[in-house]
């Protein structure tokens, strides 16, 4: 056993110690940069397996891992793919193993090595990934799996939160069903805030005499910055900027919605019953404004109406009994169901039946592939392509793993909308609730970002369709901070009947103190963001790249920014060797689906940073006539220093 | 809140003031017939200065009947209500709305300018003030230029100076305070006592403001308005002038 420092005496019995779990974590303006730590010590006679196994969320970038076995250390650097198969072949490590698997769990991946060491031999691995907060449901949630595997004497973890624009609530919700009440300790300013969560070992252990942890889950953050003040966030640094955009103080738009449910016989037991379960829940949340239908399909499409109906509370009631009635049987026509769905959307906009301000979506929920009708996916996205006219979005919900979730996004990313993978179990109603509240609430349309100078480039995703109440649009680019001294935005939307137009401009230096004055925050936030947002969404138009040459070329700058900003993709590897690198190990990022931006709600299109919308007249030049001048101004008397009005 | 009435024809600038309770609203303008009314509603200062309190206009509101848009601009909030929809901005931004006819467009920290179908224009200027003062709070200023589309019948303590009354100042001398001449001045049948004075134009310089000389009439603008200051208030922030 060792003496450790609080004087606690571990058990005889431990094989491998755990020394320290350290894990620290800091979201600067919703880059998250994380650090997991572990130290353990081989207690044993015999040589032991040591794990290090820890879950990062699905769509972050590990960036740096190392490895320290009785002194020696193992680096890691990121190569392109084959570069990395080829390094790890010329020199496997002896004993040890690193890799990257897909979890079972939805929005998570593996990063696990192991390590075979000798009797008293000390072992230290760490682990840094970064990842972008996005807002859902109006609020940012920072999740970190804590995951020692048994107890630690010296257990840390710190969270740091930094947000220029303020932070309106901070929030850790209890997710340990009461067993650490009270632990995590919140210290939380105007626009930083810390998390610390130190169990004791006595705390940790699942009850009093026990001997396993029940530190096994995750630590949640939940918070919002304020956005009272401003519609938009614009912030430069470092010749990188990033744009926030979450107005929140709108009415929402009107909305033509198509439930498009597969009722397959796949769909039989829990899935349907969670499925129309969430439907009735969602379709009472639909507003009077608001026009719906359903459309449910297996090998044949039905509809509850076969048009547009106002979402009035018997429509609704009405509704509700159609769906409580839905049998799953038979195949699955995606194919027909989605052109019957879009035929209605059109038909009812080329008759003008659709209130011009209206937003239209189709939201597809399906747990398989076409077995009936087309049955090639790409020709089912021609034809929805063809089809559907351009003011309609279209989300899917690719339901467990059997579908072709690639093709889904690939569907609802060229079709102004995103695809969302859930699970088909217990919990599948309030993820579909989840999602549905998500773009329930459109406030804007057609919101587009301008950067009107010169010397601004590599802006992201700028155009969006539509805007959701609760969520947050997200742009980055560069530029040349020796010909700026000040960066100029403007965002053109239109809302129920209105149109804006909102500039905004930030100096050079709004930052610098800022950030200067706390060493926790991150001064490479705006390039990591810029990278990060870029990344992804070159991995969704790669996906969606209509020629070879294209993807070709979308692959090479992928690769080239993942070795530039040394994160692992999808396209780069973690080689980790010893310093005499006569023994590697390789970390393969798993066939990951290549999304953009996992968790993002928004998958938008490009236009040139400085094409703002004829109607936008930026910075008008107030009409003001001078009306007192008219008047002679006889010279006035009092010294000019002195300010008075006349008072009665 | 002080008033500076320019008569373009006889060129002449006329001033009064009027201080009320916080929380009363005044009628600014108000033409049932082109449907348009404003109003401002008072605040006062954080205490008495000298045992008494000032008040200024924290809050004003716009109405536009036939576009049904309703602005209220006050020193925190810019608020859009048109139809089933609002939209509000803040004094941080720099912005511009267009609801149909109306538009709204946000100087930073600076001026708010209405326009309504491209001709009629109003502006709205914040001033902010030290936030630990004593006794000064933030508040607004508005400026209506002349315009010829109002109809005959639109009043309020601006508004029916749409209609040019005539004037006539004459037997200028030596006030009580030498610093300020006086003179009689004959209008809408009445003859007053006006005072030469100093009054503030802000619109090309917010904080110091260019100084304007005109007659200032004294009693709240007694004899210069119609009726008494009174006479003008109103319940809501859009409510129209019901004038005896």
């Amino acid at each position: 056993s060792l003496p450790g420092e609080s004087g606690e005496i571990m058990e005889e019995a431990d094989q491998v110690t755990l020394y320290s779990y350290k894990v620290q974590s800091t979201i600067t303006s919703r880059m998250a940069t994380t650090m997991i730590q572990s130290k353990v010590v081989n207690n044993s006679p015999q040589p032991q397996n040591v794990v290090f196994d820890v879950q990062i969320p699905k769509g972050a970038f590990i960036s740096n891992f190392s490895m320290t076995v009785d002194g020696t250390t193992f680096r890691s650097s990121i190569k392109e793919k084959t570069v990395g198969r080829a390094l790890y072949a010329q020199a496997r490590a002896k004993g040890k193993t690193a890799g990257l698997v897909r979890s079972r769990a939805l929005d998570m991946e593996n990063f696990r090595t192991e390590v075979n060491v000798l009797p008293g031999a000390k072992v230290q691995f760490e682990l840094h990934y970064q990842e972008v907060k996005w807002r859902k449901l109006g609020s940012y949630e920072h999740r970190i799996y804590l995951q020692p595997g048994r107890l630690a004497k010296h257990l840390e973890v710190d969270v740091w939160v930094i947000e220029p624009q303020g932070i309106r609530f901070l929030h850790v919700p209890d997710t340990f069903e009461g067993h650490f009440d009270g632990v995590p300790v919140i210290s939380k300013g105007q626009q930083k805030a810390h998390v610390s969560f130190k169990p004791t070992v006595a705390q940790q252990r699942i009850c009093p005499s026990c001997r396993e942890t029940a530190v096994d889950g995750e630590l949640v953050v939940l918070y919002d910055v304020k956005r009272e003040e401003k519609a938009g966030e614009l912030e430069v640094f470092n010749g990188y900027f990033v744009h926030f955009f979450a107005p929140d103080n709108l009415d929402p738009i009107p909305k033509n919605i198509l439930f498009v449910i597969d009722v397959s016989g796949s769909m039989w037991g829990v899935k349907m019953k969670q499925t129309v379960e969430a439907m009735k829940t969602i379709l009472d949340d639909l507003r009077e404004e608001d026009h719906f239908s359903v459309i449910d399909f297996n090998q044949n499409v039905r509809t509850w109406r076969n048009d547009l109906i106002s979402a009035t509370k018997t429509q609704v009631a009405d509704a509700k009994r159609y769906i409580e009635k839905i049998q799953p049987s038979g195949g699955t026509n995606i194919n027909e169901a989605l052109l019957r769905a879009i035929f209605i959307l059109n038909e009812a906009n080329n008759l003008g039946l659709l209130d011009p301000n209206s937003v239209s979506l189709i939201i597809l929920v399906s747990d398989g592939d076409p077995t009936v009708g087309e049955l090639k996916l790409s020709k089912i996205q021609k034809n929805v392509k063809e089809n559907i006219q351009d003011n309609i979005s279209l989300f899917s919900l690719g339901m467990g793993f059997d579908v072709d979730y690639d093709f889904l996004k690939r569907l609802s990313n060229e079709n102004r909308g995103i695809a969302q993978r859930i699970y088909g179990n217990q919990d599948t109603s309030s993820q579909l609730k989840k999602f549905y509240n998500q773009v329930s609430t459109p406030l804007l349309r057609n919101v587009q970002f301008n950067y009107p100078h010169t010397s601004v480039t590599d802006v992201t995703q700028n155009n969006f369709h539509n805007y959701f109440g609760g969520s947050e649009i997200v742009v980055a680019g560069k530029f040349d901070p020796a010909k700026l001294d000040q960066l100029e935005s403007i965002i053109t939307a239109t809302s129920a009947n209105t149109q804006l137009v909102l500039e905004t401009l930030a100096q050079m230096d709004d930052l610098q103190d800022f950030l200067s004055k706390d060493k926790h925050a991150d001064p490479d936030f705006t390039r990591k963001l810029w990278a990060y947002l870029t990344i992804n969404q070159l991995l969704a138009e790669r996906s969606l790249a209509p020629t070879a040459a294209a993807k070709r070329r979308i692959t090479r700058s992928i690769l080239q920014m993942s070795l530039d900003h040394h994160i692992v993709t999808p396209l780069t590897s973690l080689v980790i060797e010893n310093e005499a690198g006569d023994e590697r190990m390789l970390a393969d990022a798993p066939p990951q689906d290549p999304s953009c931006c996992s968790g993002a709600l928004y998958y938008g299109s490009k236009v040139a940073p400085d094409s703002i919308p004829s109607w936008a007249n930026p910075s008008p030049t107030p009409v003001i006539s001078m009306l007192a001048q008219g008047a002679q101004v006889l010279e006035s008397t009092p010294p000019p220093h002195v300010m008075r009005v006349e008072n009665d | 809140p002080h008033f500076i009435i320019y008569l373009p024809k006889s060129q002449k600038n006329i001033c009064f003031n009027i201080d009320s309770e916080p929380g009363k609203i005044l009628n600014l303008v108000s033409d049932p017939e082109s449907g348009i009314v404003i109003n401002g509603q008072l605040v006062g200062a954080k205490k008495p200065n000298n045992g008494k309190l000032s008040t200024y206009f924290g809050k004003l509101g716009f109405y536009f009947q036939s576009e049904d848009v309703k602005i209220e601009i006050s020193t925190e909030a810019i608020t859009l209500s048109g139809g089933s929809s609002t939209f509000a901005l803040s004094w941080s931004d720099t912005a511009q709305v267009m609801n149909q006819r109306v538009q709204i467009s946000v100087k930073k920290a600076k001026v708010v300018t209405i326009t309504l179908d491209k001709e009629m224009s109003f502006s709205v200027l914040l001033h902010r003030v030290w936030k630990k003062h004593p006794i000064n709070v933030d508040f607004l200023g508005i400026y209506v230029p002349p315009t010829n589309k109002f109809s005959p019948n639109a009043h309020g303590l601006i508004g029916q100076f749409m209609q040019e009354p005539k004037i006539h100042i004459f037997n200028e001398r030596p006030g009580k305070d030498p610093e300020k001449p006086e003179a009689s001045m004959e209008v809408k049948g009445q003859k007053l006592i006006v005072t030469r004075g100093l009054q503030k134009d802000y619109r090309t310089d917010l904080v110091f403001g260019t100084d304007v000389t005109c007659w200032f009439v004294h009693n709240s603008g007694k004899g210069f308005i119609d009726g008494h200051y009174k006479d003008y208030f109103v319940p809501q922030l859009y409510s129209f002038l019901k004038w005896p």
